[in-house]
């Protein structure tokens, strides 16, 4: 890992073949995990950081699940070394890894992001046929089985919103579903997007706050305000629906759902000048800034369990 | 490889509920070139609008003639893009070396 340069944008290959070393390099708290397998039968691995015991309750990161947002794998690599560099070394990971384990996917939809290496940096969903139409793809942040079919979703292929023909079409969302059903003592769940800068929590399929709004409000009050220390980046919070508008069939509405009371996603920083194409100089203070957020989450699930 | 020359992202400033209906016209399912980098959402938060250079003209006049007002967030994608990939070749060379 010594030789990798965080500082850098990379391919898949290049990112699959750095968790090899990250495994290599700490044998005995990282190992790597498929889950399953992309539509065009990629590997989908997770990064497991675990100090041992049996069905630990466990905390999942993911990024990437929009291919073009190519700071979030990028902020996924950072972290992910940070935490294995980091265990021994800092009290908080070193509490955190005590008691529990850590996933994190890097790369959620490898077939979009090894086609925005290819052939279109723009391309944001998964890489499926849809029936009957020349249209690819189903937007996988649509696709979970929480009030799937609702606002914020389209019915239409060609949409940048499609939801897909039903609830965890795509391989690569049932893979985190079959993932975190199976585990079953899944505690947090931050999805990591981008670019607007926001920390976001349920729901986000209707505008009702959730059952946990206070908690999780203040929990996300304290993550921004942290975050905005490091250089002053100011994040909006709130609920999906509130913040943003009603999306429906997302990633943290079917966690919530699913019993995961901490369930967050960040939409990481917006310079207001490049918008997905965020420039690699950026990624390593963008991760770190995120960094004390990420922390705050984990510390609460930590210290509040359920 | 699909290339973006040209293309722009307008960053969109809507003043009210009636411009954000209009700007939700301009959705990839009415207009499948353009591609909303930001969606339209509530009061005061701006949009992104990727548009290609041969729908520049007609995007920018439909803006105008609603009085929407915008700038330009992104001038050329292309020449973005042309960066992103020398800086990730350099840095290829580098770890090589």
């Amino acid at each position: 890992t010594s030789t990798f340069d965080f500082g850098s944008y990379h391919t898949l290959d290049e990112i699959y073949d750095w968790m090899n070393t990250l495994v290599h390099d700490h044998p005995t708290l990282v190992s790597k995990v498929q889950i399953g397998q992309s539509y065009e039968s990629r590997p989908l691995y997770v990064l497991k950081f675990s100090t041992g015991g049996s069905n630990r309750s466990a905390i999942w990161l993911d990024t990437g699940i929009h291919s073009r947002e190519w700071i979030t794998q990028a902020v996924g690599v950072w972290t992910a070394n940070k935490i294995a560099t980091g265990y021994g070394q800092d009290p908080s990971i070193t509490a955190i890894l005590d008691s529990m384990d850590v996933f994190i996917e890097i790369i959620a939809n490898p077939d979009g992001f090894a086609f925005t290496h290819s052939t279109d940096r723009m391309w944001r969903k998964t890489r499926s046929i849809n029936a009957g139409s020349h249209c690819i793809g189903v937007d996988p942040n649509r696709n979970w089985d929480a009030g799937f079919g609702g606002s914020g979703s389209s019915s239409n292929p060609c949409s940048e919103l499609y939801r897909g023909p039903y609830a965890h079409s795509e391989g690569e969302v049932q893979a985190i579903v079959d993932f975190i059903c199976g585990h079953g003592n899944v505690k947090a769940v931050i999805s990591i997007h981008s670019y607007s800068q926001m920390l976001l929590f349920p729901y986000g399929y209707k505008t009702a706050p959730a059952p946990n709004h206070q908690e999780l409000n203040e929990l996300a009050k304290k993550a921004v305000s942290d975050l905005a220390t490091i250089f002053g980046t100011k994040y909006t919070y709130g609920s999906i629906a509130e913040t943003i508008y009603v999306a429906a069939g997302t990633t943290v509405d079917w966690a919530y759902k699913n019993g995961v009371k901490y369930s967050f996603t960040f939409e990481l920083r917006d310079t207001g000048h490049y918008g997905f194409l965020l420039p690699s100089n950026q990624i390593i203070p963008t991760a770190t800034e995120t960094w004390p957020a990420l922390l705050d989450i984990m510390i609460h699930v930590l210290e509040h369990p359920y | 490889k699909k290339t973006f020359v040209g293309d722009q992202v307008l960053h969109i400033t809507p003043r009210d509920e009636e411009q954000i209906t209009l700007l939700r016209l301009l959705d990839d399912q009415t207009h499948p070139e353009v591609n909303y980098w930001r969606h339209p959402s509530i009061l005061g938060h701006p949009a992104d609008l990727l548009v290609p250079s041969s729908r520049l003209q007609e995007i920018k006049g439909f803006l105008d003639s609603h009085n929407i007002s915008y700038s330009t967030m992104i001038e050329d994608v292309q020449k973005l893009l042309d960066e992103e990939m020398k800086t990730m070749i350099k840095s290829r060379r580098t770890r090589s070396s």
